[in-house]
């Protein structure tokens, strides 16, 4: 009954609310205690993440969606959404669902405190750190709160937030300065997506040297670990991987347990694969770095100078089919299949073993 | 016209890919 009563309203509360608030004079006695009261009702939906609940929740969020187009509601469910957002399990969610947080996140960003940008800036900085507090647990929270910065952004019209683009970078540079960390790097990457999607062209400049610097050191990153894994060493990534039993059986498997790392390393090929993507018009400065990654035409290493530079995708590719051919065939049938006229070419939510990335740079060699 | 809705469509694919990155599972 509470999911129909809550599909009800979410189809028809707000727009019914609307007409009486501009019909009434008393505004402040109908209008505004009936939506407190709603809100009051409905957050308890849009808290509780269990799968049983994603119908409600999905009911529950296109009713904040749908009253929070109405400014003079604002004031009524404005600090909850904040707290919701800032939520541990506030990505616990389906796609739809997002959808409509997007819209609520957007409308809740006002000039007013406490829901400014500003205050998403200032909330980025409130990591406890200290002697009581573990390294792992003050990066896990750092992860958790450049993610939903990302959101924020995401969630913006393009280029909002021009004007405060330098302190954007600024929070960035800071979080860089911090010792590599996979799980931190992972939504560094998504964030770093998100500022492509955000940020016209002419104004992503000053974005250029660190992304590439970052995009560049994690792939150099797996290309180390790769060398090391096929020569045997046991102190790359993608080995501690195999000691963890991860990324030794099931390729199709998606379970989250998989190591950070390879999170990190499919997180910064979603990067390049976006950077490849996108049309020209919008980000045509990245043409200057494009040589890097992939080539117009195939070296063969055999008839090429030694010192040609060759690009990413080339070595990758390269290390990465002699890694197959070292695994059983199975692995074969149950690699991702990637097509070239869909793009972006990743869209892979997880992997379990680094050689589910052989597909996308064998695609891009063949591009 | 062609060209235009190709990096429409692009853009759009990407811009859900990116969505669905934020998506934790339950």
């Amino acid at each position: 009954f509470s999911y129909l009563a809550l599909s009800v309203l979410a189809e028809h509360a707000a727009t019914l609310l609307d007409i009486v608030y501009n019909r009434t004079d008393e505004k402040d006695r109908v209008v505004l205690p009936f939506l407190q009261n709603l809100v009051t009702n409905v957050m308890p939906y849009v808290r509780t993440h269990v799968s049983a609940n994603a119908p409600s929740y999905r009911s529950a969020s296109t009713l904040l969606m749908n009253i929070s187009q109405y400014s003079y509601t604002r004031k009524a469910w404005k600090k909850e959404a904040f707290e919701q957002l800032f939520d541990v399990a506030f990505f616990q969610l389906d796609i739809i669902a997002l959808r409509s947080w997007k819209i609520i996140v957007d409308n809740m960003i006002t000039n007013e405190r406490p829901t400014s940008f500003r205050d998403v800036m200032t909330k980025i900085n409130t990591v406890q750190t200290g002697l009581f507090v573990s390294k792992e647990h003050e990066y896990e929270q750092r992860a958790m709160l450049v993610k939903r910065f990302a959101f924020v952004i995401y969630a913006s019209e393009k280029d909002q937030y021009n004007r405060q683009l330098p302190e954007i970078l600024e929070r960035i540079a800071d979080l860089l300065k911090l010792p590599q960390v996979p799980i931190l790097h992972t939504q560094m990457f998504l964030f770093l997506r998100v500022l492509l999607l955000r940020i016209s062209t002419k104004n992503l400049i000053s974005l250029w040297p660190i992304l590439m610097t970052e995009l560049i050191q994690v792939l150099l990153q797996l290309e180390q670990d790769l060398i090391s894994d096929l020569d045997g060493e046991v102190k790359s990534h993608v080995q501690r991987m195999v000691t963890n039993d991860l990324a030794t059986t099931n390729v199709s498997n998606t379970s989250n347990a998989s190591n950070p790392a390879l999170k990190m390393y499919l997180y910064a090929c979603k990067l390049l694969d976006v950077l490849l993507a996108m049309p020209y018009s919008e980000l045509y400065h990245f043409q200057l770095f494009r040589s890097a990654f992939v080539t117009d035409e195939y070296i063969n290493d055999r008839k090429s100078p030694i010192d040609t530079f060759i690009a990413f995708s080339i070595r990758l590719s390269k290390l990465l089919e002699r890694k197959l051919q070292l695994m059983s065939t199975s692995i074969h049938e149950r690699l991702p299949i990637i097509k070239n006229m869909n793009r972006p070419l990743l869209r892979l939510r997880t992997i379990t073993n680094i050689i589910e990335l052989y597909p996308f740079f064998n695609c891009l060699t063949q591009m | 016209t062609t060209m235009n809705s190709i990096k429409e469509e692009t853009m759009s694919e990407i811009e859900t890919s990116v969505l669905e990155d934020f998506v934790e599972s339950w």
